[in-house]
Order: structure tokens, then C-alpha cells, then sequence
């Protein structure tokens, strides 16, 4: 996850979260 | 279609494909006589083909209430009237205007303008060319009876008369009663089974993108009839095309260009499922995600594809 853009970083932990 | 068709494709997307930018920060939207502000959105902003304007999408927000606050019903043809999307960078406010609405971002961040991947262009292009070798499959007019238009057709199925069949096809999309109605995906169906026996691979393609995009015309729609409705993306396997690249070429979007058939990301991700080809295709989306020379909408578009997967 280090590896992807500021956006693509801030969706993944949003839908992790769900 | 030869590589000449390819190659062509390819160069109009080079010469007039612009990235689609991300921009991060608050809205405020002032829309139909309403006022609503809301902080951390998330937005994409995306060049209109041939013309000044710009779509803009709520990609994502805070919560899902905070999405339903920001969502626009109106995305095209906002006309950027404060602000350069070229020169644009955070703390520097963008004014969008359409009419008397009006929509004022205050970016925290904003996705650079960069330039666009050879590889993502050329996946793009693989798909637009493919689907440009025949018109689009529907008339704007269509049929006034559907009945009749069905009787017709069956008439000219069973006389074997094929050309005459693909006129009617062209006018008549019968209306699903229903979000659970299979009809007008069943005759979508027969449709592209007549062009793919005409060798017509087109017109196959544009109504399998509409088979596996769900997308129909229905009195009610509903996510559990999305949900029914198959993909039938195996069919792609026996069109000889390189079903990896088109799918992927199906999650690379850019602004400026147009492509018949665009699908959503839900019925996208299940068509890659369906097609047998998900391991291969998440192994690219994975690679895709973290190239940092490929824009960053197609890099977060790639990530939401490989983690729905």
C-alpha cells in the first residue's frame, strides 16, 4: 500500500474500514 | 480489423487523450437554489471531448452521507470559470459554473497532469478500435410498437432473411417490466449472436459490453437485478481478441476521447470474474496500481478493480 498514490491510499483504508 | 484501424486508434487517442485529474478537498456547491458545504471530497475532473466544458464526479467522501451531500446530479458541461486545470495545485481554489449553478472546490491536493502510459493508451485503444469497426448498434429513433417490431422480427428470422433481421434489432429494445427482467439482456443476446454469425465483431462487442454492463432500458431498476443477471463474459473467449487486454483496456479511462459502450465498476469487476481470466488480469492491475509513470485516476480506478476482485 506504500507503493500507491495519496488518493488510491485514502479509498483502500475508507473500504477496509467498512 | 487490420493494424492500420489499431494503429489509427491509437493515434487519436495520443494526440487528444488528456488524464482525468483528482483533486481532494472541500466543496461547496450552490445548485438549483440550494447551498451545501462539505469538507474532505474526494473529485474527479474530466476534460470533455471536443468541447471547453468539464464532467465532474464525486468519487468519494468521508462517509456515505457525506457522498450523498456532495453527489452532483449533473456532471457534464461545467464550464471551469476561476482556476486552470493545467496550473492547478493545492490551496488554489477552482469555480465551475453551469447556468446558474455553481460549484467552488478548495483543493488540499491535487493529482498531477503527468503524461499518459503508452501501455494504458494502447489498452484503451485496443478496445475503441475494436468496437469502431461497426456503427453504433441502435438507431436513435426507435420502434413506436414493440409488438409489431417483435413480430417483424421473428417474421425475418425465420425466413432467414438476416439483414433484414439486424434493421429490426437496430429500432427494437423492448423495455424490461422490472429490475429482475432478463428480456432485453436475452435479446441483446440473439442480436450479437446474429452479428457474430455475420462476422460482424463490432457490433458482437458493443452489445456484449451492454450485456455485461446490465444496461438496458427499465421501468425500475434495483441492485438485486443487477445482481441476478449474468455477464456471459466467456464469450469474449471465443472471439480470438486478446480478452486480457480488452478487459483491462475497459478500466483505463481518460478525458477528451470517447469509446462506444463504458462500463460500470461493479458489473466490470464481474465480468472479470466471469471471463475466467481473473488471476492474469489482477496480476496487471496489481503492477498498474503502483507504476508511478501511469496517471493517478487510472492508478486509483486500478486499485478499487483489484480490491472489489
Amino acid at each position: 500500500e506504500e507503493e500507491l498514490p495519496p488518493i488510491a491510499r485514502l479509498w483502500l483504508a475508507r473500504h477496509h474500514a467498512k | 480489423p487490420g493494424m492500420a484501424q489499431f494503429q489509427s486508434a491509437y493515434e487519436q487517442a495520443d494526440r487528444q487523450a488528456k488524464p482525468i485529474r483528482l483533486v481532494q478537498g472541500r466543496i461547496v456547491k450552490e445548485v438549483d437554489g440550494g447551498h451545501v458545504e462539505v469538507d474532505d471530497v474526494v473529485l474527479s475532473v474530466e476534460r470533455e471531448v471536443e468541447a471547453e466544458t468539464y464532467a465532474l464526479r464525486v468519487e468519494f467522501a468521508e462517509t456515505d452521507d457525506a457522498y450523498s451531500e456532495a453527489r452532483l446530479g449533473s456532471r457534464s458541461g461545467w464550464m471551469l470559470v476561476t482556476g486552470s486545470m493545467e496550473r492547478a495545485e493545492a490551496g488554489v481554489p477552482f469555480v465551475f459554473e453551469k447556468g446558474a449553478s455553481r460549484i467552488r472546490i478548495e483543493p488540499a491536493y491535487v493529482s498531477p497532469a503527468g503524461r499518459l502510459l503508452m501501455e494504458a493508451l494502447d489498452a484503451w485503444a485496443y478496445v475503441a478500435a475494436l468496437l469502431a469497426t461497426d456503427p453504433p448498434v441502435y438507431d436513435d429513433e426507435r420502434a413506436t410498437d414493440e409488438e409489431e417490431a417483435g413480430a417483424k422480427l421473428a417474421a425475418a428470422r425465420a425466413a432467414g432473411d438476416k439483414e433484414k433481421a439486424l434493421s429490426y434489432y437496430r429500432i427494437w429494445r423492448p423495455m424490461g417490466r422490472c429490475s429482475m427482467d432478463s428480456r432485453p439482456a436475452q435479446v441483446a443476446r440473439e442480436y450479437a449472436d446474429l452479428c457474430y454469425d455475420m462476422g460482424k465483431l463490432g457490433c458482437f462487442l458493443q452489445l456484449q459490453l451492454r450485456i455485461m454492463g446490465d444496461q438496458f432500458d427499465r421501468v425500475a431498476y434495483s441492485s438485486y437485478g443487477e445482481a441476478a443477471h449474468a455477464t456471459e463474459a466467456e464469450r469474449l473467449t471465443e472471439t480470438g481478441l486478446d480478452v486480457d487486454t480488452f478487459l483491462l483496456g475497459l478500466v483505463i479511462r481518460f478525458g477528451g476521447v470517447s469509446r462506444e459502450g463504458e462500463l460500470g465498476g461493479y458489473r466490470l469487476v464481474r465480468s472479470i470474474k466471469e471471463s475466467g481470466r481473473a488471476a492474469p488480469i489482477a496480476a496487471r492491475l496489481a503492477a498498474w496500481a503502483e507504476d508511478a509513470t501511469l496517471d493517478e485516476y487510472n492508478r486509483l480506478t486500478a486499485t478499487q478493480i483489484l480490491a472489489l476482485l
